[in-house]
């Protein structure tokens, strides 16, 4: 079988499926000072197993975005405008479905795979772990 | 009732990989 380390370096999706990997991507994105990306990329999948006839899936929609979205966070920044106003019409609307934050998702790791995810690689946190 | 930074604690650790 694959150790853990051939198998972070496959995928952004099979560091952050790995717990070892996942803390370590984040006490990185910490130091780099974007930890918030990699939190709502956690907080889509999350909402998504939730279920949607309970209350507080509500109540967590309109947390993830107004921590994340309505603000000019870090994440925020990297969101294409049509997508959060999605959002912000859904949440407006009281329209909350699973797949809401799929979007949004999608685009956070786009931007995490092709600079955070790279740079973690040959970073030194990553190379002392190695 | 908890407060919305629970929540969003909550449902970030419900998704992150626990050990195996």
């Amino acid at each position: 079988p694959d150790s853990p380390l051939a198998r972070w370096t496959k995928s952004l999706h099979s560091l952050l499926g790995d717990q070892d990997g996942a803390y370590l991507f984040r006490t990185f994105l910490e130091r780099e000072k974007c930890v918030d990306t990699l939190d709502f990329w956690f907080a889509c999948n999350g909402f998504r197993q939730m279920d949607l006839k309970d209350t507080k899936t509500l109540r967590v929609a309109k947390a993830i975005y107004k921590r994340y979205i309505e603000n000019n966070s870090i994440v925020s920044k990297q969101l294409k405008p049509a997508t959060k106003t999605y959002i912000r019409d859904s949440i407006k609307k009281q329209q909350i479905d699973s797949i809401m934050f799929d979007q949004a998702q999608t685009e956070i790791q786009s931007v995490m795979e092709e600079n955070a995810y790279q740079m973690f690689l040959t970073s030194d946190i990553y190379l002392e772990y190695v | 009732i908890d407060s919305e930074d629970d929540l969003l604690q909550e449902c970030i650790s419900s998704a992150m990989p626990k050990k195996k």
